[in-house]
């Protein structure tokens, strides 16, 4: 999916 | 890692830094919507779950950490240390109406279907409305203390920076997040109101009216 799997913003 | 993500979340230390600077000095939490702080609580509570599971670097740990109790400490200034100075009969916006939406929303629309992602797709869809109550608090009573309106300047500028950032890293990483740049989209935009006020009113001393 285009988002990032581990979210690393915060 | 790049600058605008960084003076984004210093933006947003900041913005917490001051209210609960100005909650603590005062010793009243007057003028400040109590709803908007447990809804940030909420936030940080969905999206930093992975806190203990998925490390990704110090700073990032140190700072949810830091979020988290930031949140946490202003909330329980405003329902339990200074509640006498807390003015409930203006903090009256009806929280199902922003957590009906945004639950049904995150179940809707999320990148997959699991606790942990639904949880932290609801915290950004939150995010982007968690402000409301305090807006519609400020134009119920018509007015709001200067320090209030600092907090809330470097709070809309954060994630304004956050948007920086999101183009940044498309041109440079490629890297695309829709539901987190659509939902900042939004949330910057219910603070441009409020900007335009800050910056014709902010200079005169005292209160924005």
């Amino acid at each position: 999916f285009p988002g990032d799997p581990d979210h690393d913003e915060l | 890692m790049n600058l605008f993500r960084i003076l984004g979340d210093v933006s947003h230390l900041l913005a917490m830094i001051l209210l609960l600077g100005k909650i603590w000095r005062s010793k009243s939490c007057r003028g400040i919507s109590g709803k908007s702080q447990a809804l940030f609580a909420l936030v940080f509570t969905t999206r930093y779950l992975d806190l203990f599971t998925n490390f990704i670097s110090l700073y990032n740990t140190v700072m949810k950490v830091i979020f988290l109790l930031c949140s946490y400490v202003t909330v329980y200034m405003i329902y339990w240390k200074f509640w006498k100075s807390f003015d409930s009969e203006n903090d009256t916006f009806r929280l199902e109406f922003l957590l009906v939406p945004v639950t049904g929303l995150s179940f809707l629309e999320n990148y997959s279907f699991t606790p942990l992602e639904i949880l932290w797709t609801f915290s950004i869809y939150l995010e982007s409305v968690a402000i409301l109550p305090q807006l519609f608090m400020i134009s119920k009573t018509g007015e709001a203390e200067t320090i209030t309106t600092h907090y809330l300047f470097f709070l809309g500028l954060y994630r304004a920076l956050y948007l920086a950032n999101w183009i940044w890293r498309y041109h440079t990483e490629n890297f695309y997040d829709q539901i987190a740049v659509v939902s900042g989209v939004v949330q910057t935009i219910f603070y441009c109101d409020f900007f335009y006020l800050y910056v014709t009113k902010g200079r005169c001393q005292g209160r924005v009216e």
